[in-house]
């Protein structure tokens, strides 16, 4: 799993 | 759902101004932290495009905090008693900096604000819960406003599980994040399950 930040999220 | 249940906690919480054309048991601190967790956060607005969706739930979760930080600041300014809420906020915003310094994606300015954002809105509520320990008991309308606000992070968390197992895809700064914002809500659901939703009064045992 890649390691990365849910920047599509609120 | 979670952001459905984000956006009615705000509608709740204006409406339990407007009704009651009053601030009473909200807490102006918890509310200001919520402005600067959005701020922090919605930066990228500037240079992220990823839907008209989030977008405007980024400007309504901006606009929203700023214009309840306006009415208890100016409009129903005498009906917000300072003296008990009295949380050090200076507790809550100097470890997450550290925070975000520590555990982020890159190091440059947005990311480790970005990261400030998602461990600050973590705790945000830790100067309105300990107003509602200090008065023992809330209006049911204020109970549901905190009960809104504290199912939204906790049904991101079935997602994040999806995503890990669907997209392969895993934050784990939002994730730890996220089931500490959780954690801090048990105790209260707890009580708001047990009696608020069985038709009884919001009050904490003596």
């Amino acid at each position: 799993n890649e390691h990365t930040s849910t920047k599509d999220e609120l | 759902a979670g952001d459905i249940s984000h956006l009615a906690s705000i509608v709740i919480l204006l409406h339990k101004i407007y009704t009651s054309h009053s601030c009473r048991g909200i807490s102006f601190k918890t509310q200001a932290l919520y402005v600067l967790v959005f701020l922090t956060r919605y930066l990228d607005l500037f240079w992220h495009w990823v839907s008209l969706y989030n977008t405007a739930m980024k400007v309504f979760f901006i606009a929203s905090s700023v214009y309840v930080l306006y009415l208890m600041k100016y409009k129903y300014r005498p009906t917000h008693d300072p003296s008990i809420d009295t949380f050090k906020v200076e507790y809550l915003l100097g470890p997450c900096l550290i925070l975000g310094l520590i555990f982020n994606y890159e190091f440059k300015f947005t990311e480790i604000l970005w990261s400030f954002s998602i461990w600050l809105e973590a705790v945000a509520i830790l100067p309105q819960l300990f107003m509602l320990q200090r008065t023992g008991e809330a209006e049911a309308i204020t109970t549901h406003y905190l009960a809104a606000l504290g199912a939204y992070r906790a049904l991101y968390i079935p997602n994040w599980i999806w995503r890990y197992f669907g997209d392969n895809v895993v934050d784990p700064i939002a994730v730890v994040a996220g089931l500490v914002q959780t954690g801090l809500y048990l105790d209260f659901f707890y009580v708001y399950f047990t009696k608020v939703l069985q038709g009884q009064k919001f009050e904490l045992p003596a």
